[in-house]
C-alpha cells in the first residue's frame, strides 16, 4: 500500500474520527 | 494576478536555514497543547523539547541514513502485516500455509507524549503510534531484560490501581488482533507478546491499571502492557501508546469519553512541541475528510482513498488505479511517505521539471531526487497536493516536501514502492 508519512503530516492538523470513520486534514492547522 | 504572475500561488519559497534548525534553540511549546484539557505536548524524541534529552538536543543530530533504513524496515513490515490479512481473506478460500510474520517494525519512533500511570501517578514518556494497537510500558522487575529509559522503571508492586488480567478474560483473548499474538497463560495470568519486525520486542502481562492525561483526565481499567521482557528500538522511552483501530487501543477503550476521536500536529521541528489532543477539542473548522478505505479492514490501521496528485498545479496523469489497485494508508509512525511506483515516477518526473534551475546532487538511501543547494539562501519549490476520495484536496506545507541532509543534498521527500501491488 501507499503510506502516507510523517514528513508530510507536518503542519497538517490530522484528525482521526474512528467512529465516523474517516480522516480529515486541515492544511495549517497547526500554527 | 501579481500572485499567480510570479508563480507564488503553485510554489513555496523557503528559507534554507529553516531546514537545518539548530540543535540549541530554545524549546517553544505548543499553545494549544498547554491550553486544552485534553491535550499532550508532542515532542521530538532528539530535539531540545524532549524530556529525553533534559533541556538540550541529543549532541549527534539523528543519523539521517540510520533514520531512512528504519523506516524502510517499518514500511517492509506494514506491507507483510497487509499482505497477510489479504492472504488470511484468499485463506478462507484456500488452504495454503503462509509464514506468519507479523507485528510492526517499530521504526525511528520519533514522537513522544507523557502520560501518567499508576496511583500514586507516575509520568512516563510513551512513543505514540497510529500504527500499532497495544500499549506498553516497561515494567519492574524487568524478570528478563529491559532496556535503558530516562524515567524510573513503573513497578506495579507501588501502585494501588495496579490490576493482572487472567486468561478467561475477553481482553485476553483479543490480544491477537491486537498485536499479532495470541495471549498465552503463566500462573493464571495472560501473557502479550508483541514483536517488531527490526528484531524489537515486548512481552509481559496485560494488566489493568488507571492512565491520567494531562493532570485531569482520569481513566481507570485501561488495558495495557506491563512489559517484563523488552528489548530494541525504544532507547529511552518508557513505552508506546497504541493509538490504532483494534478494541485494545486506546482511542477505542476511551471511546466513552472521546468516541475514538482524537487529532495531532506534529512538532515541525525539534525545538518546538505539537499537540496530541483527545476528543473533538479545538479541531480546526477547514478540516476536510475522507472516509477510511476498506483495503486495511481487519488491520489496525487507518486506509486512505489517494485519487490524484498535483505538482505545481499541475495534475499528474496517473490512472486512478495505480492508487486504488495497492490502496494507501496513513501512520505516524512511517518518516517518508510511500508511492506505488507509477505515481512516484510521474511525481518525480513533475518535480524535477519544475527545479531544473537547481544543480542535481547524488540520491541518498531510499531518496534518489536530491538537489545541490550550496550558497543559496532560499529555494523556490513547486506545491504539492493531494487528492482524497470525498473530494479533500490538502496541499502539503511547505516541510512536508523536502528532506534535507546537507545543503549540498536536499532531496524530494518521497519514494517509490518496489512494486505495483504493494
Amino acid at each position: 500500500a501507499a503510506i502516507f508519512g510523517n514528513v508530510q503530516q507536518q503542519t497538517l492538523e490530522v484528525v482521526y474520527d474512528g467512529a465516523g470513520g474517516r480522516v480529515g486534514f486541515a492544511p495549517n492547522g497547526c500554527s | 494576478a501579481q500572485k499567480r504572475e510570479s508563480g507564488e500561488i503553485d510554489s513555496h519559497t523557503i528559507q534554507l536555514s529553516s531546514l537545518f534548525p539548530s540543535s540549541s534553540s530554545p524549546c517553544v511549546l505548543s499553545s494549544r497543547a498547554s491550553n486544552t484539557k485534553s491535550s499532550l505536548h508532542v515532542t521530538h524524541r532528539h530535539g531540545t523539547c524532549s524530556p529525553l534529552t533534559s533541556g538540550k538536543a541529543t549532541t549527534s543530530p539523528p543519523d539521517h541514513a540510520e533514520i531512512l533504513r528504519l523506516d524502510q524496515a517499518r514500511v517492509n513490515s506494514i506491507h507483510s502485516k497487509l499482505s497477510k490479512k489479504l492472504t488470511d481473506r484468499v485463506r478462507q478460500s484456500k488452504s495454503t500455509a503462509l509464514p506468519a510474520k507479523d507485528g510492526s517494525t517499530f521504526g525511528t519512533g520519533n514522537y513522544v507524549v507523557s502520560v501518567g500511570i499508576g496511583t500514586p501517578k507516575r509520568d512516563l514518556s510513551l512513543i505514540f503510534d497510529t500504527g500499532s494497537d497495544l500499549t506498553w510500558i516497561q515494567c519492574e522487575p524487568c524478570v528478563q531484560t529491559c532496556y535503558s529509559q530516562k524515567e524510573p522503571i513503573f513497578n506495579p508492586s507501588s501502585s494501588s490501581s495496579y490490576y493482572n488480567v487472567s486468561c478467561s478474560s475477553a481482553a485476553c483473548s483479543s490480544l491477537s488482533s491486537a498485536t499479532g499474538n495470541a495471549g498465552s497463560c503463566s500462573a493464571s495470568t495472560c501473557v502479550y507478546g508483541i514483536q517488531y519486525g527490526d528484531q524489537s520486542f515486548s512481552v509481559g502481562f496485560l494488566a489493568k491499571e488507571k492512565f491520567t492525561l494531562a493532570s485531569t483526565n482520569v481513566f481507570d481499567g485501561v488495558y495495557f502492557g506491563c512489559g517484563e521482557n523488552n528489548q530494541g528500538l525504544f532507547t529511552g522511552v518508557a513505552g508506546l501508546l497504541g493509538l490504532g483501530r483494534d478494541k485494545l487501543s486506546f482511542p477505542s477503550q476511551t471511546a466513552t469519553t472521546y468516541n475514538k476521536i482524537f487529532s495531532y500536529c506534529l512538532p515541525s521541528s525539534a525545538s518546538y512541541t505539537g499537540y496530541l489532543t483527545f476528543g473533538t477539542a479545538g479541531i480546526s473548522r477547514s478540516v476536510k475528510f475522507t472516509p477510511i478505505s476498506t483495503i486495511t479492514d481487519g488491520t489496525s490501521f487507518y486506509g486512505l482513498d489517494i485519487v490524484g496528485i498535483t505538482v505545481g498545479g499541475e495534475k499528474l496523469a496517473i490512472p486512478s488505479t495505480v492508487f486504488s489497485t495497492p490502496g494507501a494508508l496513513i501512520d505516524s509512525g512511517t518518516v517518508i511517505t510511500r508511492l506505488p511506483p507509477k505515481a512516484y515516477a510521474a511525481l518525480k518526473s513533475a518535480f524535477k521539471a519544475k527545479m531544473s534551475q537547481y544543480p542535481s546532487a547524488e540520491g541518498v538511501s531510499i531518496l534518489d531526487t536530491c538537489f545541490d543547494l550550496s550558497g543559496l539562501k532560499t529555494v523556490t519549490v513547486p506545491k504539492v497536493a493531494f487528492s482524497f476520495s470525498g473530494g479533500a484536496v490538502v496541499e502539503l506545507g511547505s516541510t512536508g516536501v523536502l528532506y534535507a541532509f546537507k545543503m549540498s543534498q536536499v532531496c524530494l521527500a518521497f519514494a517509490g514502492n518496489s512494486d505495483d501491488n504493494n
